[in-house]
């Protein structure tokens, strides 16, 4: 699955 | 950010204060399932460890300060000061059949196999199936207390307005993150007896009680 760098959701 | 997210974010916020008001009011936490607040305490401690490596912006840092204090809080009402009134004997879901396959979920599919990464996958899958105890809770019972179902309806809305804000930034800004997304559906679907039962009952004044 895709990096996701980083999560910006709660 | 987005207004679908936004809403989610109130959503969630007025669900958590829903369910303190309702403890703190009736001095009772009759109802109300602990293993789903440990679950959920177990949610935000695993997800919110960036609190201290990253920082979003001071509205995420506060509600994730927020979630967490006061996702121990609750258990702490539950378990210590108001736990003559916890429901032990209807409060039986076996919460190792939800966190043992979703830890080995999050080992398995994740976007990173590294240790922030795979306790953020943990969480996101454990918040998907943390309700289960409260539902199982409630089909036991036979029955919700007014409070409690307005309590679980904002709980539930704000994953299905986060579904919106994932559809928006897919459409908007080309993003989109499978792993919360699928998550997030399943937890939604786990709401809907629930909505439909809270809209064809709560909604018209009726008391909220299951076909036991």
């Amino acid at each position: 699955l895709q990096v996701i760098s980083e999560h910006d959701e709660l | 950010m987005n207004v679908f997210r936004l809403s989610g974010d109130v959503s969630h916020l007025l669900a958590i204060l829903i369910l303190l008001m309702k403890i703190w009011k009736t001095r009772s936490c009759a109802g109300i399932s602990g293993k789903s607040q440990i679950l959920f305490a177990l949610v935000y401690t695993t997800r919110y460890l960036d609190l201290f490596t990253s920082f979003i912006s001071p509205y995420n840092t506060a509600m994730k300060v927020f979630f967490i204090a006061s996702s121990y809080a609750t258990i702490y009402l539950i378990y210590l000061k108001f736990k003559a009134t916890y429901d032990r004997n209807h409060d039986t879901f076996r919460m190792e059949f939800l966190v043992l396959p979703v830890l080995v979920l999050a080992f398995v599919v994740n976007h990173d196999f590294t240790p922030l990464e795979i306790l953020w996958t943990f969480s996101i899958y454990l918040e998907s199936v943390a309700i289960l105890p409260q539902l199982f809770m409630v089909s036991k019972t036979g029955q919700a207390e007014t409070i409690t179902s307005h309590y679980l309806f904002a709980l539930g809305m704000y994953r299905a307005l986060y579904i919106v804000n994932w559809v928006y930034r897919y459409y908007f800004e080309g993003f989109y993150d499978l792993i919360a997304i699928i998550a997030g559906v399943v937890q939604t679907v786990l709401y809907c007896d629930f909505f439909y039962l809270y809209v064809t009952k709560v909604l018209k004044g009726k008391q909220l009680t299951l076909p036991a």
